[in-house]
């Protein structure tokens, strides 16, 4: 059965969606089939994959509300081996439909036990602890939380740790924080070694060696529709990305 | 009656909650009275301004549950005329609380209608357009956008318009997009010139003419437990919000 991990962290802007994108990408190009769940209203994995506003009809709102075949939500996308199942703007009412639905926080999970032919499934999350962030942590078999490297990133860490341990409480018992990626580590700025050395002292051996260096082609990458390991596979970011798509795999034996 | 400012963004880690902070700061310092409504259960607005976590309850969740009087809800801060009502643990539940209620995106609009003694009002709004948010819509006067100057944030303007323009169209009529401040601006970055020249042609005068910098300071300021005007006055990012508050000032005519 599939890897399913679920990219995860209620604060804002940590690199969530970056994260998905490159790992996504580094892991098909070494040859594994991987897909993507853009499970963000917001969308912002389907544009960075060039996945246009217009082809995402239906995706990941109507699989988890059973609207549609699997089948039918998945698109392939210009990297060979990744494909997502793109957000569509109903995703945005989905937290509220949810509610009084039974079994609500395992939608994502019913839909998903259907797909086949994909060793590795990473789930996009909204930044919130809301309805979808919580059927990623029920769908997943492991959990990633990338960590920006600055004060308030580091002081929400402890509200998403009691979460997963909630969610393996009453949901679903793999649900475990199993890595942290340090995000935008800024040399100059002192800051970034104060929350990498305090991630490291927290959580020991989940934090992952490699670290995303804040790099401008990062944050260019997006405007010209591709992750940065297409955009600029010899930038600082891209090569990062690719190593810790190295260490995932070795940690989940994925080869 | 009180001028409530809500700001809001769906997309994560644009400066929503620097942008409360500093701007209450420099009104605060211009002799107004100021009250901050820490909407988002992260807590970062109530961190920001030294608030220990042992003294949050009540907070923003018992005031808009209308568990606790609103006076019970005040703190006073470091910063003279500055006052918040911070954000609880509780706050995390209450999306899903308020679903089932009557009148539900009313609650923080009827518990702020018994605040006497502020003439400003600013509501920091988490990272999503979901019930907390639609709350602060409703409540508000008028609704400013902090705008990272990165490309994911500009492609979540149109959403962000399309759900005030909803909440303007059902439930409270002055809510506007007034303003939209430029965060994070960065001149080494020919991005962020592209995403200023996008904002300005598609808003037009409401964008401010201060532009906030990327400035190491105002990250660093979090750690201190202040906002940066307090943390380094001289700094770049604190001199522009500043001015921003200035221009601020001069639109709603405050002084
Ligand atoms: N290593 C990096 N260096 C520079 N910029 C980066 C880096 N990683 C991400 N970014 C940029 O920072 C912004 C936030 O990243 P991203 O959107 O991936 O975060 P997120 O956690 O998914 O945000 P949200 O909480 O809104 O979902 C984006 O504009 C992105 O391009
Ligand atoms: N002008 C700036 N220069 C450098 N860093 C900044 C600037 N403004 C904000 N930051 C930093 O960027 C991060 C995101 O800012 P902030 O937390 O205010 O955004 P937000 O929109 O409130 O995030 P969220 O969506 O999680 O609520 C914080 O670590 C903050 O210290
Ligand atoms: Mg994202
Ligand atoms: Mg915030």
């Amino acid at each position: 059965s599939p890897h399913i991990i679920a990219i995860a962290n209620q604060k804002g802007g940590v690199g969530k969606t970056t994260t998905a994108l490159n790992l996504g990408t580094a892991l098909a190009q070494s040859g594994l089939r991987v897909l993507i769940v853009d499970l963000d209203p917001q969308g912002n994995a389907s544009t960075g994959l060039d996945i246009p506003r217009s082809d995402r009809q239906p995706g990941c709102y109507n699989s988890i509300t059973g609207r549609a075949e699997l089948d039918e939500c998945i698109r392939a996308t210009q990297v060979e081996g990744l494909f997502i199942i793109p957000a569509e703007p109903d995703l945005a009412g989905a937290e509220i439909e949810l509610v009084d639905q039974p079994n609500r926080e395992f939608c994502l999970q019913r839909a998903l036990s259907h797909v086949q032919g994909f060793p590795v499934i990473i789930i996009d999350c909204p930044p919130s602890l809301g309805l979808l962030t919580l059927n990623g942590l029920v769908a997943a078999t492991t959990v990633l939380v990338p960590l920006q490297c600055e004060f308030f990133a580091l002081e929400g860490l402890s509200q998403l740790a009691q979460t997963v341990d909630r969610v393996r409480g009453s949901f679903n018992q793999r649900a475990v924080i199993e890595g942290i990626v340090l995000t935008m580590y800024d040399r100059r700025n002192n800051l970034s070694e104060l929350v990498a050395a305090d991630a490291r002292s927290f959580f020991g051996q989940r934090v992952y060696e490699t670290v995303i260096p804040r790099s401008v082609r990062v944050s260019e990458a997006p405007s010209h529709g591709k992750p940065v390991m297409l955009y600029d596979p010899r930038s600082a970011g891209a090569l990062a990305y690719g190593k810790m798509a190295q260490e995932l795999s070795d940690r989940f034996h994925l080869r």
